[in-house]
């Protein structure tokens, strides 16, 4: 998967 | 999670606290600067928005409150507690060269045109240059004390760190994201001059002093 929302990184 | 990212967030966890203490206990913010602060103020601020809308851990939450209150701790006790030791002779960059030019970039390059979605790339692309009226200083007065150097160190390597992340979950989980992925190396970029300083002069006991 590309880039997926919610970001889940800080 | 994985052990790059862990070290990252810690790492980024210890410079807010190096420098927090070395505010606090030298009752001085000489040599930081506030410009840069606020910078990071507002990418604390409008990439974590997101808290009010997804849960992700508990982890996520208690660090993303702690990046957002500790900013604007590092703000308040440099332009209202410790005021009169702000360098602010020395702290010229213009800030709204950066802020204007990352706020029309996040328009244009984005994953998704919705406000929240413009505020997080905005504060990817702030990140990534946040730093830069720091450095500014520290090269406008030649030197920059050890903890500022230390601080300025442990900030360089958590995103460093991410880089490592960002390939670990390329393969482990085919997972990236190009926006963070080239905000980091950019904003990574911008500390190699600093950690070579660093690693040849201030861990050789020596005091960060750039050649006249």
């Amino acid at each position: 998967t590309i880039f997926e929302a919610p970001h889940d990184e800080l | 999670m994985n052990i790059f990212r862990l070290l990252g967030d810690l790492s980024h966890l210890l410079a807010i606290i190096i420098l927090l203490l070395k505010i606090w206990k030298t009752r001085s913010c000489a040599g930081i600067s506030g410009k840069s602060q606020i910078l990071f103020a507002i990418v604390y601020t409008t990439r974590y928005l997101d808290l009010f809308t997804t849960f992700i851990s508990a982890y996520n939450t208690f660090m993303k409150i702690i990046f957002i209150a500790t900013s604007l701790a590092t703000v308040f006790l440099m332009y209202v507690k410790f005021k009169a030791t702000y360098d602010h002779n020395h702290d010229t960059f213009r800030i709204e060269f950066l802020i204007l030019p990352a706020f029309v970039l996040a328009l244009l390059i984005n994953h998704e045109l919705s406000p929240v979605e413009v505020l997080w790339t905005f504060s990817i692309y702030l990140e990534s240059v946040a730093i830069l009226p720091q450095l500014f200083l520290v090269s406008k007065t030649g030197e920059a004390e050890s903890i500022t150097s230390h601080y300025l160190f442990a900030l360089g390597s958590y995103r460093g760190l991410y880089l490592f992340n960002w390939i670990y979950r390329y393969y482990a989980e085919d997972h990236y994201d190009l926006i963070a992925i080239v905000a980091g190396l950019v904003q990574t970029v911008l500390y190699c001059d600093f950690f070579y300083l660093y690693i040849t002069k201030v861990l050789k006991g020596k005091k960060l002093q750039l050649p006249a």
